[in-house]
């Protein structure tokens, strides 16, 4: 979900 | 990693030191909001908790580890070596308020109801706001120091420049975080005056003095 994928920025 | 996120966390990177090069060399916090540092302390400590537990990059851990400490760093050089300097007096701005409405915004509006997920939320809730101690100070003093004002140039800059870079991901890889884009603009929005004042005044050599 669209969760996980914004977790590789700062 | 795209130009625009790579640029915004330059931007972000810049202020943190331009703000420590400016409290340790001239050994004084005055005109610096202690509650906007506690409050992007508690932004970082909540949103990199998975500094440990979730390898993105080598760059990805090392930035999250120098944000980390140099904002713990600027808490002590602000409350703890040099708090005699501190204008508490004018450092004033309710940020209890800003905490608890984050709280409550992260447990009603968030991705997933998990640890991890609300905290990460609730950072970036807090982020958006966590200025405004800062921008307030500035309006009561009624001036900021020049290099005060390039500090805040730099770390408006930087959430501005996401916006780019969501947009970029958006159009490139399909991926939106709608909690992040609309926190950032925000975030960035609070900056707009500011940004006004610094580019009418500040960039043709004025101190930046807010019309009384």
């Amino acid at each position: 979900s669209s969760n996980e994928v914004a977790k590789d920025e700062l | 990693m795209n130009v625009f996120r790579l640029i915004g966390d330059m931007s972000h990177l810049a202020a943190i030191i331009i703000l420590l090069i400016k409290i340790w060399r001239s050994r004084s916090c005055s005109g610096i909001s202690g509650k906007s540092q506690l409050l992007f302390t508690a932004v970082f400590t909540c949103r990199y908790l998975d500094l440990f537990t979730n390898f993105v990059s080598i760059y990805n851990t090392t930035m999250k580890i120098f944000f980390l400490a140099s904002s713990y760093a600027t808490i002590y050089l602000i409350f703890m070596k040099f708090k005699a300097t501190y204008n508490r007096n004018h450092d004033t701005f309710r940020f209890e308020l800003l905490i608890v409405v984050s709280v409550i915004l992260a447990l009603l509006i968030n991705h997933e109801f998990s640890a991890t997920e609300i905290l990460w939320t609730f950072s970036i809730y807090l982020e958006a706001v966590a200025i405004l101690p800062q921008l307030f100070m500035i309006t009561k003093t009624g001036e900021a120091e020049s290099i005060t004002s390039h500090y805040l140039f730099a770390l408006g800059s930087y959430r501005g420049l996401y916006i780019l870079n969501w947009i970029y991901r958006y159009y490139v890889e399909g991926h939106l975080d709608w909690i992040a884009v609309l926190s950032g603009i925000v975030q960035t929005g609070l900056y707009c005056d500011f940004f006004y004042l610094y580019i009418t005044r500040v960039m043709k050599g004025k101190n930046l003095t807010l019309p009384a």
